[in-house]
C-alpha cells in the first residue's frame, strides 16, 4: 500500500550536510503490521514523514496506493493524506486550545464527516480517556496526551497508520492496551500499520521488523502476512 | 536533600476536580539514585515539578537542603532552583532559537558563570552530540533533543537532578550510556538523582524505587545507599 524507491533526504550543504536517509527502498503490504527500529538519529522519523507525504524527499519516490506523491501538488497531497493516512507524531502535535475529544475528532470535522458518537465513545474507552475528554493537552499527563494522538490517528480508519513511538510515554499496562488495539486494527479492520519503536516488546507485536542505521535499511525480517 | 510532607496537588473544582497527588510523604537522601514509577497519569510528573519547586502544592510542604519552599517568594524560589536543581523535562523544553550547545550552556550563562570549554566538550561527547552542537532543536531527532536536555541538567552539577523519563526517546544503546552517566554522577560526584521512568532497565540502575498510583505512594523499596 506504501512503497519507497531510492528515497534520499539530505539536510544542509557541504561540510555540514546531513544525510538523514540514503537511497532507501522499502514496501509495506496492505493489512500488515511493521515495526521500524534503529539507533537514535538513524532516520526513522524522517522515513515516516516522507512515507506519509509530510515531507518531500531530496530524491527518490514514495507511492501510496499506486499514486506517486512527487506528481502531486501540495493541495492534492494534503487531500490524499487526509483520505488515506493516519499519523501518530513522536511528540503528539496536539492543538493546545482544543480538548482531548476535539483533538481526536478534528480529522473527521476537517473532512466534513459526521462524528459517530458511539464509536468515538468506544475509542475513548479503548485508550482509557473517557473521563478526560474535556481536558486540554496542558491538563493531561504525557502518556494521556500520547493516547489522544493515537485515538486521533485511528478515528478516520485510514488505509495506513504511521505511528512514531506510540508507546514511548506509556507504562507497560497502557502500552499493552495500545499495542493490542493496533494489532486488532490490522487483524479485524485490515488496516496497515508502520510503527517506529525502541521497545522490543512493541516490536514483538509486529509481523515484520525493518532496521535502520545511519539512514539506510540494514535488516528486514519477518515478512509474515497478518 | 529533598523532602515532601503531606504533599497534595488538586486541579479544578467540584465534580471535575482532579487529585494529581494526595498527601504524599517522601524524602530523598544525598548521593542516592531513586526511580519513580507508576501508571500513566499516576502523578509522577506532578511530584517531580513540586519537588523541584516548579509548581506550588495545594497543601503540604517541600524542603530542599533544609529550606522550606512555601516560605520563598517567586524570586527567591527561582534563585534556589538555579543553584541547587537540575531538571530534565518529559518533553525537553529546549529553546528553539538556540543551538544544542547554547541550550546546554544556558543555565551557566544565566547564573553569570564561566563556561569551562573542556568539560562542555566532555559532556557533549558523553551524550554523543559533539557533531551536532550547532544544530537547533528542529534539526535534531527526538532522542538527540532529549540528550541535549540531559546535558543541560548536568552542566551546573546541581545538588539534585530531577529527570522525567530521560530515556523515553532513546534506543537501548543511548539509554545505557545516559544511565551510566547518571550513575557516575551519583557515585563519583555525590549528586542526588530522582528519575521518573517506565523502563524497568532504567529503574534497575537506581538504588531505590518509589511506586506511585493514583496520586499516592503505594510502594517504596531499596533504600540502599550508593
Ligand atoms: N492542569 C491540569 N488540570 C487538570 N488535571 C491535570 C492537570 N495537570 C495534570 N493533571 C492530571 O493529573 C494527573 C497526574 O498527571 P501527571 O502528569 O503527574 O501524571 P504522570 O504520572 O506523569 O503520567 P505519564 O506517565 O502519562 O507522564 C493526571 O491524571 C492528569 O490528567
Ligand atoms: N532539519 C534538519 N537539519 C539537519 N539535520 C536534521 C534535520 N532533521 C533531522 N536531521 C538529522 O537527520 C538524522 C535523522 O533524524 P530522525 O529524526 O529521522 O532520526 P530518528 O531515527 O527518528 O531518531 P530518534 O530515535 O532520536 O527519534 C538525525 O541525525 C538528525 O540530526
Ligand atoms: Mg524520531
Ligand atoms: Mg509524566
Amino acid at each position: 500500500v506504501v512503497a519507497a524507491e531510492h528515497l534520499t533526504r539530505l539536510y544542509g550543504e557541504g561540510q555540514a550536510q546531513v544525510a538523514a536517509l540514503r537511497d532507501v527502498e522499502v514496501a509495506f503490504q496492505p493489512g500488515t503490521f511493521s515495526a521500524v527500529m534503529g539507533p537514535s538519529g538513524s532516520g526513522k522519523s524522517t522515513l515516516m514523514h516522507l512515507l506519509a507525504g509530510l515531507d518531500r524527499p531530496t530524491s527518490g519516490t514514495v507511492t501510496i496506493d499506486g499514486v506517486e506523491l512527487n506528481g502531486l501538488n501540495d493541495k492534492k497531497l494534503t487531500l490524499l493524506r487526509r483520505q488515506k493516512v493516519g499519523f501518530v507524531f513522536q511528540f503528539f502535535n496536539l492543538l493546545p486550545m482544543l480538548t482531548a475529544e476535539e483533538n481526536i475528532t478534528l480529522p473527521l470535522r476537517i473532512a466534513g464527516e459526521r462524528v459517530d458518537e458511539a464509536s468515538l465513545r468506544q475509542l475513548l474507552e479503548a485508550v482509557g480517556l473517557a473521563d478526560r475528554k474535556e481536558h486540554r493537552p496542558a491538563e493531561l499527563s504525557g502518556g494521556q496526551q500520547q493516547r489522544v494522538a493515537i485515538a486521533r490517528a485511528l478515528i478516520t480508519r485510514p488505509a495506513v497508520i504511521f505511528a512514531d513511538e506510540p508507546t514511548g510515554n506509556l507504562d507497560s499496562q497502557s502500552s499493552r492496551e495500545v499495542l493490542d488495539m493496533l494489532r486488532r486494527a490490522v487483524d479485524d479492520l485490515g488496516q496497515t500499520i508502520v510503527m517506529v519503536t525502541h521497545d522490543a516488546q512493541a516490536a514483538a507485536v509486529a509481523d515484520r521488523i525493518v532496521f535502520l542505521e545511519d539512514g539506510r535499511i540494514v535488516r528486514d525480517e519477518g515478512h509474515l502476512t497478518a
